[in-house]
């Protein structure tokens, strides 16, 4: 049965989008059949990256592995109820052209959708990417004003929690969440170590698992056009520098943490 | 007639609201009376902004103004036509509960939706913030895979390009679009200029203003639980640091490019 990994955070810009294209090229190199199913397809950072991936490679010859994509949109119809049908159903017909694939990573908008639950309750593993900012943090949880105390759950916590509950109640395994910060500074330790703190209080009073994270780095988001990423460089011949080393180890400790091993 | 000041861009995560409390705080400075709308009040980054500020004042007597704030929720009206005319009248009445205010500050989600559509009709000046990465450049305009030549518009650049028809067909002033780099890296030079150079062109053939921009700077983000920025940090007697000195800068820069002086 295929693992579904899904990128959550209602929080714009936190690192979704990127994260998932990472794990999935990781996943490629390691041998599984992935597939990507894209419920941010207005936007489609996603979509455009393995787009841009498959006319690089085809372009250049390269020999590296593009992972098959489904685009589920919105829906066009104009009552609630129907456009939430129409939803699920489309979402149901790509996961079933995406059966034969051993890993399927879902990515979900930086807003409340009715895709981005549906896509929420799918999840074997949920992987929430986060600046390391009192305004990302703010989603997660309400914090006093010296932002010191955790006053209660927010908005995307209580959405995550609500997701949790159905798939439960369908009888689906639990979801193993796990947040990831992202941008790490190299520099402002003082704003670093605070809001490690509050993420591991935070992680014992909501539920969820921490995982190292990745460092702020060009590195992680200058290949876009072409629809690489630093594990592909080595097909490509290019020369390694100490961020692309550091940047590597960051995706392999993400995919050990979500207990995914690199070798299939 | 008050000005509106719309912050808009599609791209999750690039800076809107960091930059709409700036902005706010800077203009109250000023001695302008400012009014915040919050079109994306689920997440509400900005309200929570607001009442931080609000509930900081308040419990340490300080003598920090605090902007008047409308949220605007999106419609809960099941069928598409109804919801929009809900929302429309919703926002005009949040409009005219403002118009005592000298300047009106409008923050969107970083997603499409119709509030949002309807807020960059409003715009006077439209500030779009973006991170210095292909990814948001994306949904400015297509590139090539070298990521060198324009191929195209793509959807936000769409969008607004839609809304200023609407908006000059209802014998609007033409929206002035300012376009902000934000987030900008004090290390990667190489990116940085090739991001400068193709929005520079883009800049000619999509039809925007180039503001100089904010660093990538923790002080931007850590007063967030207070509700203050680092401008009110005179009034609270802190000790400014060279960054405080450089962002302090940055926030003048932006006024002076939208033509809005500090001092009324
Ligand atoms: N570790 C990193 N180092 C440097 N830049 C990064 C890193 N992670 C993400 N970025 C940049 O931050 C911005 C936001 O990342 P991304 O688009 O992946 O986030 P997202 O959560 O998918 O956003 P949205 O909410 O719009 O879907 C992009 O410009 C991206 O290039
Ligand atoms: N100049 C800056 N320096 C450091 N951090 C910044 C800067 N500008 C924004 N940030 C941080 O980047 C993240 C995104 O900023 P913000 O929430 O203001 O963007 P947004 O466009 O309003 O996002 P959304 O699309 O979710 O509404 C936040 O964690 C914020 O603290
Ligand atoms: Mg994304
Ligand atoms: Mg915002």
């Amino acid at each position: 049965k295929a693992r579904y990994i899904v990128l959550g955070n209602e929080k714009g810009g936190s690192g979704k989008s990127t994260t998932a294209m990472h794990l999935a090229v990781a996943l490629m190199h390691g041998g599984r059949k992935v597939g990507i199913i894209d419920l941010d397809a207005r936007q489609g950072t996603l979509s455009r990256y393995v787009e841009n991936r498959a006319a690089f490679v085809e372009s250049e010859g390269l020999p590296l592995e593009v992972p098959k994509l489904e685009k589920v949109l919105g829906s066009t119809l104009d009552h609630r109820e129907e456009a939430q049908a129409d939803e699920e159903e489309r979402l149901n017909a790509a996961v079933e052209r995406l059966q034969d694939c051993d890993c399927l990573i879902i990515d979900t908008p930086g807003s409340d959708s009715h895709l981005s639950r549906l896509g929420h309750i799918l999840a074997d593993i949920l992987i929430s990417p986060l600046n390391d900012s009192f305004i990302d943090l703010d989603l997660l949880a309400r914090l006093d004003a010296q932002g010191r105390k955790i006053l209660g759950p927010s908005i995307y916590s209580q959405m995550v929690w609500e997701q949790r509950q159905k798939r439960a109640r369908q009888g689906g395994r639990p979801v193993d969440w796990v947040v990831m910060r992202n941008r790490l500074s190299h520099l402002d330790a003082r704003n670093k170590q605070r809001i490690g703190q509050l993420l591991d209080e935070l992680s014992q009073r909501i539920g969820f698992r921490l995982a190292p994270g990745f460092g702020e780095r060009v590195i992680f988001r200058e290949l876009f056009p072409q629809g690489l990423t630093l594990l592909d460089l080595r097909e490509t011949h290019s020369s390694l520098t100490m961020s692309h080393v550091a940047a590597r180890q960051e995706v392999r400790e993400l995919l050990r943490t979500i207990g995914v091993t690199e070798e299939s």
